[in-house]
């Protein structure tokens, strides 16, 4: 259940930064964020840079819940 | 709209971020 909680959340604030719902997030959506989110462009691209584990400049859902996953204490199993 | 109702998502966001930004320290190449 946690983890269907934990799936849940990460959804939704993953919208929140894929807008026009593309199924990835950008580091040029990421960069639009500044406009909401207490953040600087940089720091937005670190952030992105971050979650971006293949580093292939696409953030997928699965990243970003792996991610918010480990935000919240939830250790990934590797 | 629903721009009110994501702000609560928003701080959770925000802190998610910062979080990030807190363990992993800005590049530096």
């Amino acid at each position: 259940e946690m983890q269907d909680m934990l799936t849940q959340k990460a959804t939704e604030l993953f919208m929140l930064c894929d807008k026009e719902e593309k199924g990835f997030i950008t580091k040029r959506d990421m960069q639009r964020l500044g406009g909401e989110l207490p953040l600087t462009p940089d720091q937005l691209e670190a952030v992105f840079d971050s979650l971006d584990d293949d580093g292939n400049g696409y953030l997928t859902l699965e990243e970003f819940t792996e991610g918010f996953g480990g935000f919240l204490g939830f250790g990934s199993e590797d | 709209d629903s721009k009110a109702a994501a702000s609560g998502s928003e701080g959770v966001l925000a802190n998610f971020f910062n979080s990030l930004l807190s363990k992993k320290p800005a590049t530096s190449p």
